[in-house]
């Protein structure tokens, strides 16, 4: 199967 | 003290439908500038931002700045009790371990007041700064669903390619696998039936279908999609809501190993 990036990889927390 | 009224209460209804698939417990932030959400999936690939401007609202009155953590499951329980022609007034207080929903028929014969337990959220707050797209694909929501769930009895994943020839969806599984192409196409009789593919870059890349048929549970708010592609950031797709704002749902894509 494909990994897939969790959304913290894209963008920052606040 | 919070106080919003809607008088077109259905989508409020619609909203909590379209996200409740996607996420269990949520909070739910108002300020000035309006009701908005940001909340993750439990395994934080997929990202839900919901913004209800307070200009759309019949009357908006937030104090100070406020978060409310809600269950949207039982907030669609709540909601489910109302009429769809309901208007729906929607309150909070400070401090307050709930908030309240009232109900008012067109008529103003029938009015109901439900409350509703608040609950304790530990969200995490994500920045999304402003991106510019490889492309962006503008097409009719329903077109979007029928794709989203026609693959989904095929495969798992679906890969989204752009090129100048349109936008094509496909999918391959067990039993084999399948391709669907649209072609740019603004010669209809409603703008909301147009297909139209903005494309600086050709792109293609490769989405989980589950999430992307959850998505579509917000396609009753909105008769278009806009899917923006980059290979570098998650798609986005957006559902507006006529004069008051949008849900946009994020996804990151599948990378190859």
């Amino acid at each position: 199967a494909m990994p897939q990036p969790r959304m913290t990889f894209y963008f920052r927390r606040f | 003290m919070l106080e919003l009224r809607l008088v077109q209460g259905s989508l409020l209804k619609k909203v909590v439908d379209a996200i409740r698939d996607l996420v269990n417990d949520a909070s739910f932030d108002c300020s000035a500038t309006g009701f908005s959400l940001q909340a993750m999936d439990s395994s934080h690939v997929a990202l839900v931002a919901l913004l209800l401007r307070s200009e759309g609202f019949d009357h908006y009155r937030c104090d100070r700045n406020i978060s409310m953590g809600m269950n949207l499951n039982n907030m669609a329980k709540m909601l489910r009790c109302a009429g769809n022609d309901d208007i729906i007034t929607f309150k909070g207080d400070d401090g307050s371990d709930t908030v309240s929903f009232m109900f008012e028929s067109p008529t103003q014969d029938k009015i109901s007041d439900f409350e509703m337990k608040l609950m304790d959220i530990d969200s995490e707050r994500l920045g999304i700064p402003e991106a510019k797209y490889q492309a962006i694909v503008r097409m009719p929501s329903t077109e979007f669903a029928r794709i989203c769930k026609d693959l989904g009895s095929i495969g798992d994943t679906v890969v989204i390619s752009v090129t100048k020839e349109g936008v094509k969806f496909s999918t391959r599984g067990d039993i084999g696998s399948a391709n669907i192409v649209c072609r740019q196409n603004t010669d209809v009789d409603k703008p909301e039936q147009a297909t139209t593919v903005e494309m600086n870059d050709p792109v293609s890349l490769t989405f989980a279908l589950r999430y992307m048929n959850s998505f579509t549970k917000a396609t009753p708010l909105s008769n278009q999609v806009t899917i923006s592609l980059s290979s570098e950031l998650p798609v986005v797709v957006e559902y507006k809501i006529a004069e008051m704002g949008y849900v946009r749902f994020y996804l990151a894509p599948k990378i190859e190993e």
